[in-house]
């Protein structure tokens, strides 16, 4: 029997039990399933690693409650941004994307440049334009912000200006 | 952040890595993931590992790649070896990790320092296995 296995992960945090309800553990497990599935199913029609892991980490990326594409957490600014990378065990060939915004799959741009760029990571700007040249699906900011990130951002904010305003800091 | 390591029926190996990063990082701000060696690495020869956490502990720890490294050149298994990497360097390398690894025999390895990680693993022919806290 030909062997082949996927393993996925959706992120390691230090949490409490008590902060997460059953509902929220139920669309984690329901998520983690759903990714499992879409990679499993590509192997076992004789698919690639690469082609599987693929799979995998999309089904995750288009699921709002892990952090990745949508679900992203926020940066300082109040925006996404993302960084993705895809490596083949076999050619050992890289394709790796940081800072982009916009590309609704950064594993897929990401194996996108594995595929077809010489370049092993591109960043920023240069990244995005190398997905319009291969019509990778680019979305608008606010598909990816999620209310849940949008109010760990604004508690951050807050946390912030507290900060500012005790004595001896920054501001006069 | 979330990640993948599978092991195709040629044989092959193979890791991907994607995360929306960090709240309230400033703009332009890069974490492990795309790092490679840092949070994503794959080689035929020993093994393929995702990596998730603190993301400047974990690219200044190249962990991926020592969990590689500790099964090539120090035999270590692939669960000691991603174990090995959760504690690596611990006094200088504060911080939240997880390491998803799979070694050329489809064994998969899960190591995490927080007490939860989201995960799943499934073989051929196996019923498929997730997990968060246990």
């Amino acid at each position: 029997m030909k062997k082949f296995a996927i393993a996925i992960h959706g992120g390691a945090e230090t949490i409490k039990p008590s902060e997460i309800d059953k509902k929220k553990e139920e669309e984690y497990r329901r998520g983690l399933a759903d990714a499992l599935k879409a990679g499993y199913d590509v192997l076992e029609k004789g698919g690639s690693a690469l082609d599987a892991v693929e799979a995998a980490v999309n089904s995750l990326e288009r699921n709002p409650v892990f952090n990745a594409a949508r679900g992203a957490s926020l940066t300082q600014r109040g925006e996404t941004e993302f960084d993705a990378a895809i490596m083949d065990g076999n050619t050992l060939r890289v394709g790796a994307v940081g800072a982009v915004r916009y590309v609704q799959h950064p594993i897929s741009l990401a194996k996108v440049v594995l595929q077809k760029c010489d370049h092993c990571l591109l960043v920023g700007t240069g990244a995005e334009e190398f997905a319009l040249a291969n019509n990778l699906p680019l979305k608008a900011p606010e598909y990816f912000v999620t209310p849940e990130k949008k109010e760990a951002w604004l508690d951050k904010q807050q946390e912030r200006a507290v900060k500012k305003r005790q004595p001896g800091s920054m501001s006069d | 952040t979330v990640g993948a390591v599978a092991l195709d029926m040629n044989g092959n190996l193979a890791a991907a890595t994607s995360t929306g990063g960090l709240t309230d990082q400033l703009k332009g701000r890069v974490g492990d993931s795309p790092i490679i060696g840092g949070g994503t690495f794959a080689n035929n020869e020993a093994c393929a590992v995702s990596c998730t956490g603190e993301g400047e502990a974990i690219m200044r720890g190249v962990l991926a790649h020592e969990v590689y490294a500790m099964m090539k050149y120090a035999g270590n298994s692939l669960q000691a070896a991603t174990d090995k990497a959760i504690e690596l360097h611990a006094d200088k390398l504060q911080g939240d990790r997880g390491i998803l690894s799979m070694d050329n025999t489809g064994k998969v390895a899960f190591g995490f320092n927080t007490g939860f990680m989201k995960r799943g693993y499934q073989a051929a022919d196996e019923e498929p296995f997730v997990a968060l806290w246990e």
